[in-house]
């Protein structure tokens, strides 16, 4: 099964 | 002080509801370029940028930058008071901890005031790149909701893969599969019904079908909605929002172990 990423691991924050 | 006064009211009342579910409490940040807003949902899987430009409002003063911390299940209940036709005037002043809601009818026979109590929110604000997608989807907002619903009956994650045949989205679950294909159609009678490919590369993403039927919840802002997807990035599905701005929502992939 695929596991879910999140945006936190895409995107950094400022 | 900070104000803002639009005659579409019903705008502001179709934003809430298309975030509402996804987003427990945003901040808003008002500045001289707009009203606008950047929150992830509670699982940090889907993030919402929302931006209504300073231009696009009847009236707009923004003093100095403010920053709102507001819990979108009550801003939301608010603005369910308005009137489809209302005029809503959102009104802070500077250094108080509340936000006030004005709704005038259209005859201004009826004017109502809520005062919103604002809260101290600890939010991550992420910075999101520019980036060149690998294909970007226009179609009819309606179409892309129907899609949507039609799949999670099916299955609980759509694949999305935009090749030179079309855009399809597919699922699987228990009772089987479903595949559902569109193609370019420019030749319709109204630009609202076209869709559009722009493909640079193959793609093909996997999404937690839930968050999309979140954003759907969108459709009524919008005729057409765009979807822009590239391999290493979370999809983006945006709405625009009549002359004045959008809501992105962008929702991180599902990725093979």
């Amino acid at each position: 099964h695929p596991k879910q990423s999140t945006i936190t691991s895409f995107f950094t924050k400022l | 002080m900070f104000e803002l006064r639009l005659e579409q009211g019903s705008l502001l009342k179709k934003v809430m509801e298309a975030i509402k579910d996804l987003v427990n409490d945003a901040n808003f940040d008002c500045s001289a370029t707009g009203f606008s807003m950047q929150a992830m949902d509670s699982s940090h899987v889907a993030l919402v940028a929302l931006l209504l430009r300073s231009e696009g409002f009847e009236h707009y003063r923004c003093d100095r930058n403010i920053s709102m911390g507001i819990n979108l299940a009550n801003m939301a209940k608010i603005l369910k008071c308005a009137g489809n036709d209302d005029i809503v005037t959102v009104k802070a002043d500077d250094g108080t901890d509340s936000v006030t809601f004005m709704f005038e009818s259209p005859t201004q026979d009826k004017i109502s005031d809520f005062e919103l109590k604002l809260m101290d929110i600890d939010s991550e604000h992420l910075g999101i790149p520019e980036a060149e997608y690998d294909a970007i989807v226009r179609m009819p907002s309606a179409e892309f909701a129907r899609i949507c619903k039609d799949l999670s009956s099916i299955g609980d994650t759509v694949v999305i893969s935009v090749t030179k045949e079309g855009v399809k989205f597919s699922t699987r679950g228990d009772i089987g599969t479903a595949n559902i294909v569109c193609r370019q159609n420019t030749s319709v009678d109204k630009p609202e019904e076209a869709t559009i490919i722009e493909m640079k590369e193959m793609v093909s993403l996997t999404f937690a079908l839930r968050y999309m039927n979140s954003f759907a919840k969108a459709t009524p802002l919008a005729s057409q909605v765009t979807i822009s997807l590239s391999s290493d990035l979370p999809v983006v599905v945006e709405y625009k929002i009549a002359e004045m701005g959008y809501i992105r929502f962008y929702l991180a992939p599902k990725i093979e172990e």
